[in-house]
């Protein structure tokens, strides 16, 4: 098909399309162009959305998740909750050709990838820091707990649960949410 | 979050998608992202998909596992990402969230779903039939 090869991904990630296109154009495979164009917004922090340094949780960690398919073989490779280690794509990749598994999370995760021969390292950034700082400064708003005391929409944790409630309150708060903060 | 969709000239599909999540999510949590089917699938026999937002919502949909379903059915690309979306929608009416989808053909779409502060959706795409990897947009629904 004259459509054919493409390539096509979310958001405006200009350098990431650009990477796996030229993958793609010098011989590698569509798993190389996909693997390659993700590690490259890894590197660019896209949007803060990717990558080390951005999303920090309650804790101020920034967390990884990433996923590969291959769609003739149906194999796939994944990691969540990856922590200190920046190629996340790249250990998804690794989980595919390297184990029978099909996804690996948390600190196991992270042994897994050093064991595979990624560096471990921390993904705080000064900028992590101050999207932390600042969430803390502001009564730790927005905030994804409910039905738990003390009130998460005044208040940070720590938190004990409550009685079981659905309030309208809980549909406002996702509305307060930042939109260039997404999977 | 990025998700890419890649398809070779032989028709080859790979799909991947990497992120660092929520905004002060709880320590541990997980999103749409590495949930094969929802955060992108891949089959070479129908095409991919690639989906972006509000993973904790999305996860519970796989839309992109149903976005190439539909279009393994043969429907076209946008209108397939636009059935995934709106499935979602049946249940919350202003989730945010977005889809890319490509058939085996190379042909392509997406979809988003409109809240407030989010009316229209960015991606990129590169094929033999733009100069280089151009911006698209599209209005969501």
């Amino acid at each position: 098909s004259a459509l054919l090869p493409l390539v096509i991904n979310t958001w405006s990630f200009n350098t990431a399309t650009q990477r796996a296109w030229s993958t793609l154009q010098s011989g590698g495979s569509v798993l190389d162009a996909v693997e390659k164009g993700c590690a490259q917004c890894e590197v660019d922090q896209c949007d803060g959305s990717v990558g080390y340094g951005g999303s920090p949780d309650e804790h101020g960690e920034t967390s990884l998740d990433a996923m590969i398919m291959n769609g003739n073989t149906m194999e796939v490779g994944a990691v969540a909750d990856l922590r200190r280690i920046k190629s996340a794509i790249s250990v998804a990749r690794a989980v595919m050709e390297h184990t029978r598994h099909t996804l690996l999370v948390g600190e196991s995760a992270s042994m897994f990838s050093q064991n595979m021969g990624f560096l471990s390292e921390d993904l705080t950034t000064n900028n992590s820091l101050s999207i932390h700082a600042k969430w803390l400064a502001n009564n730790c708003q927005p905030n994804f707990r409910k039905s738990v005391f003390p009130d998460p929409e005044t208040s940070c944790g720590p938190y004990k649960p409550t009685e079981r409630r659905q309030s309208k309150k809980l549909k406002n708060l996702k509305q307060r949410i930042n939109y260039r903060s997404h999977d | 979050t990025i998700g890419m969709i890649v398809i070779d000239k032989n028709g080859n599909v790979a799909a991947g998608t990497s992120t660092n999540g929520a905004n002060h999510k709880i320590h541990g949590r997980v999103g749409d992202s590495p949930i094969v089917g929802a955060g992108a699938y891949a089959d070479s026999t129908a095409g991919g998909a690639a989906a972006t937002g509000d993973g904790d919502i999305m996860m519970r949909f796989l839309p992109s596992y149903q976005a190439v379903e539909y279009m393994r059915m043969g429907l076209d690309p946008t209108i397939s990402c636009q059935k995934a979306v709106t499935r979602i929608q049946v249940y919350y009416p202003k989730f945010f969230g977005a889809l890319v989808c490509v058939n085996r053909t190379g042909s392509y779409g997406a979809a988003c779903s409109k809240t407030p502060g989010f009316n229209q959706f960015h991606f990129m795409v590169q094929s033999p039939a733009l100069n280089e990897a151009s911006e698209h947009m599209v209005d969501c629904i």
